[in-house]
């Protein structure tokens, strides 16, 4: 009877410690299908290739990543702020030397005239 | 035949034999304990009776016979106990599904179940994927953020240079004056012209 | 998990369109009051 019972025991043991390990090898085929997404996505970053869009408009913030402004337009316009600078800085400056050349030639005006 | 008691071990994270054997062991250690107290009190009273004709190993011997009596009673008495702690205490009901376990509530029945969970992990992978290719877009822009920004700090800083928001201190200002100025010039100028003539 | 960083990194985001937003207008502001300036001697 006794020996009976310990091959029951072994053989609890045995199927437990199966299903153990069966678990664990499920949980490693998830994580490593995990992890070869991630490498993949990863290599394509390093090699700089532009994320195909459909991939990420199917996630939890495309609404986010589908409103993104237009940087490089917004950079561009920069040359055009300091373009319109130089027109303003230009006709300021010929206001004034207008000013000053119309103050000169009154000067020279009251000179004669006096 | 065996009942390992798997799902009570589960939930108490020891074996209900275990426990038994221990609380066994405990309660024969304590016995022992104090059967090694009681003799050291008679052997203590018998050697300050006077005209005591017992002997240490007589002492022994009765000690030895009252355990061994007290093991008998006690050991029966805890096939009891053990029975009604494993079928009240220590007993998990065949109809109870502990929480943790829930998930298991509707277990695949067959085929089509099984399909339909691995549909569901196929769909979590997509998902998973999507959410990484999220992520990796969030970075990206805000590395560019981080470019745009310190591009138009620039440019802000360099309208600093120039004066505050109203130009150079002053310019206005001195403007105004200057055209104000110039005004009147002229019209003294026109003034002195026509008064000359 | 990835859901939860990803929201965190979306406000990140905001917040920097924000920013860069508010940096644009002040551009414009600034460069609007030089522009006005010009027409005073006008």
């Amino acid at each position: 009877a006794l020996e009976a019972s310990m091959t029951e025991i072994k053989e609890y043991i045995a199927r437990l410690s199966l299903e153990c390990t069966n678990w664990d090898q499920l949980l490693l085929h998830h994580q490593k299908e995990a992890e070869k997404i991630s490498r993949t996505l990863e290599e394509a970053k390093i090699a700089d290739i532009e994320l195909d869009s459909t991939l990420y408009l199917q996630s939890s913030q495309s609404e986010i990543l589908s409103t993104k402004p237009d940087y490089q337009k917004i950079l561009d316009s920069q040359n055009e702020v300091f373009n319109c600078m130089e027109m303003v800085i230009d006709e300021l400056q010929g206001s004034i030397r207008l000013l000053y050349s119309f103050m000169e030639d009154t000067t020279q005006f009251f000179k004669k005239v006096s | 035949s065996i009942n390992p008691l798997l799902y009570e071990t589960q939930f108490f994270g020891f074996t209900p034999q275990t426990c038994m054997l221990r609380i066994y062991i405990a309660f024969q250690d304590y016995l022992f304990e104090v059967m090694v107290a009681v003799e050291k009190v008679i052997l203590k009273k018998a050697s300050s009776l006077p005209g005591s004709t017992l002997s240490a190993v007589q002492i022994r011997g009765s000690t030895e016979t009252f355990l061994r009596f007290m093991r008998e009673r006690f050991n029966r008495l805890f096939v009891k106990m053990e029975q009604v702690l494993l079928q009240l205490v220590l007993n998990i009901p065949p109809n109870i599904l502990l929480p943790e376990d829930r998930s298991h509530e509707k277990y695949p029945q067959g085929r089509e179940d099984f399909h339909l969970l691995q549909q569901e992990v196929e769909q979590l992978r997509l998902r998973y994927k999507a959410e990484l290719g999220a992520k990796h877009a969030l970075l990206a822009e805000l590395e560019v953020q981080k470019v745009t920004q310190a591009r138009l700090k620039k440019t802000l800083h360099w309208f600093d240079g120039l004066g505050d928001a109203h130009g150079p201190l002053g310019l206005g200002e001195m403007m105004a004056f200057l055209i104000q100025h110039s005004g009147r010039l002229r019209s003294i100028t026109q003034d002195v012209t026509q008064k000359s003539k | 998990e990835q859901e939860r960083e990803n929201v965190k990194l979306a406000e990140m985001v905001l917040e920097g369109r924000k920013q860069v937003l508010e940096l644009q207008q002040q551009i414009q502001a600034r460069k609007q009051a030089w522009q006005m300036l010009t027409q005073v001697p006008k």
